[in-house]
């Protein structure tokens, strides 16, 4: 009998927050002897990541590990391989209205939550924020801006000025960064979604010397984002656990194909760090 | 490189390209001669799908091969499901396979070409 | 069958794949590195355009060769529209030159696979 | 220098018309020395059409020949060859608001409206009429009904009772007739507006045994059609030339390219025939 065959599609290839999970991933498939494929867009982009799906499905593997990134497009296909009698697993963005089996990642709406009371806290509630996003369609985009809203909506002297898109890139979260202070100056706070959106802040915050007068609060702990906060360019940030999501992943899903119960919703931790945290 | 394995690898790609061609003609004229072509084409990929893991997997490639060999099953599949939904007159049903048996079979091309050059670089 | 045509075809598809990877990379990363990568690649499918048509063509393909040739060089020009208008920041026309080359991108694979099977098959 | 390389685009690679035209380019060709290469959709598809028409165009090709068969799909991708410095030639279906050199082939609306004249004074100017088309997109298509309603319009006795599609091939278009003759038994002519509509249309009149109560008028002289039009289940049928359209177009085409005059609009003979006529 072979090996079980998993497939883990990220969001975009050679991220560095997705390289996380697959090491974690790859870890388990190792200790649990699973072959593991980890193929992904190397631009984030729906189609392409649909397009993976589909091929991985007509490859017939034992699993597939994705993120339901878009109700409208996940959701269908997550459904078809599902009939397929494919497990599923989202990791990190869920699909919940699909045929998924299982969920494992950050509750996204709770994460944008806590980013929004840390805000608060650490402004006194007085600030002009901008947003960068990593996707306007990604749902788990869409909660974590949410949830920050929804955390900052009662605080009268917190005003979210203006909000941008990055396509989960450093570069363009620079770029959108370097733009709303061209045509906001009164921002004097900047709210990151993900991973990469903070860095590609800093720099520019750096650039234009402003990092006293901005605060600044991202997702994940790579390891630049942890220099930033070092350097106190980043005043916080909101903890993943990237590799844990894929190391877990892959063991629920053995359980899964060996019958097990698995729990349908699995969050993994989440919380605000800052500074004096490290 | 072997030319065998080349040789297993382009017929893969012409019949699966031949079995798409024979069902579309099959759906449009409804000319039981192409229904035979077609099934001539889909009984080839059966009976060599086998041989492609014996003759092509290898240490770098067998989890590809293992998804190829499986994209030809799946792509049998699809087609059986198109020709058993328009025999019987279920318009919107075989549509949906026909339309899964052509990117299926688009996935087969690709995966052609990655295996050709894994073979000829290796 | 010739080993050299059929690497030379392989090489052809490859570098083709590469090219449209570093293009649509630096496009999103606005790398340099990216940027640089993409001319390699386009500067190796220039210098061996000539090739394609002095080694593979012969009676029966030539046609189809001289067309595979001259996607190449579509391709090529494509793909420096696309880094031409991405650079000047027109968004609207580097899209619509990065759709074309990513389809005539396709359409050389496609054709790469027709030559590979006539090659074999001859 | 390499002899001139043309590529002609057929509605339906195995369709008997299109062979005719197919036959009259390669005899210009050979006579020109010009490569020509014939290539196109199995069965009639309009994407699959145009992507031929991109690969060509990628192709530099020194000219194309293709019908203009939908403003909306060939305009568009015919304007984008031409920029290409690669003239085309419209055959056999117009594209008049693209940048096309010429076209060559009939007059789609005349055609349709003789057609209509020649049922008319065929039937008394009594019928019930029943048309079987070859697509509802295709110009040409809607151009020979149009022009045959318009012929029939002031003439009260004249009824049209149904309209369908055959996607230009015999089994479809008898599949319809017959779904005509079921739901309108009244029904007591047909006009078959492409090469296979006509030939469809007989079977299934031959098979109802209604042959002497059913008027039957079609396109073009395909040896099936000429069949029956001996026996008389086909009492009249639209002549056209595509044998001359294809070695024209070829002619017409080298001289576009060196820089002779072409006129824009170049129609084809059409008239009707009966069974006298032969
Ligand atoms: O989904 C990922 C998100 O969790 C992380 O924060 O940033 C990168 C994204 O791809
Ligand atoms: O355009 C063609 C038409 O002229 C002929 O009558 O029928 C076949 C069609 O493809």
């Amino acid at each position: 009998k072979k090996a079980y065959h998993f497939v883990l599609v990220p969001e975009e290839l050679d991220n560095d927050y997705w390289r996380l999970v697959e090491k974690g991933a790859k870890a388990a498939a190792k200790e649990m002897g699973v072959r593991l494929e980890y193929i992904g867009p190397r631009q984030a982009n729906i189609e392409e990541h649909v397009k993976i799906l589909e091929k991985a499905a007509a490859s017939k593997v034992d699993g597939i590990m994705t993120q339901g990134l878009t109700e409208q497009q996940f959701t269908p296909i997550i459904n078809r391989i599902v009939e397929k009698n494919i497990p599923v697993i989202t990791i990190d963005t869920d699909a919940p209205t699909s045929r998924r089996t299982a969920y494992i990642g950050t509750d996204n709406y709770y994460a944008g939550f806590i980013a929004g009371r840390a805000l608060v806290e650490d402004t006194g509630g007085n600030a002009n924020v901008a947003i960068i996003t990593g996707s306007f369609e990604a749902s788990h985009q869409q909660l974590r801006v949410k949830g920050f809203q929804d955390a900052a909506k009662h605080e009268k002297g917190i005003h979210i000025i203006a909000i941008e898109e990055s396509d989960i890139t450093r570069v363009q979260a620079a770029e959108k960064a370097y733009k709303i202070l061209k045509e906001h100056p009164e921002v004097n706070a900047f709210y990151g979604t993900s991973a990469l959106d903070a860095i590609g802040i800093a720099k520019v915050i750096e650039q234009f010397h402003r990092e006293r007068e901005t605060y600044v609060i991202g997702f994940d702990t790579l390891p630049e984002t942890i220099h930033y906060l070092e350097k106190g360019t980043i005043e916080a940030t909101v903890v993943q656990e990237p590799y844990e999501m894929g190391y877990r992943a892959v063991k629920m899903m053995v359980d899964i194909i060996e019958g097990n119960h698995v729990p349908s919703i699995n969050n993994t931790e989440t919380r605000v760090i800052r500074k004096q945290d490290l | 490189y072997s030319l065998r394995r080349l040789l297993l690898l382009n017929e893969v790609s012409q019949h699966t390209n031949e079995a798409v061609e024979q069902l579309n003609a099959y759906l449009a004229e409804k000319d039981a001669r192409y229904l035979r072509e077609y099934e001539q084409q889909s009984r080839w990929l059966q009976q060599n799908r086998a041989q492609v893991e014996e003759f092509i997997s290898n240490q770098r490639n067998s989890l590809l091969v293992e998804n190829y060999e499986h994209m030809m099953e799946s792509f049998l599949e699809e087609g059986a499901l198109t020709v058993y939904h328009f025999q019987a007159g279920n318009i919107g049903l075989y549509s949906i396979h026909l339309h899964e048996a052509m990117k299926i079979a688009s996935f087969i091309q690709e995966t052609t070409l990655s295996l050709v050059n894994e073979e000829l670089t290796a």
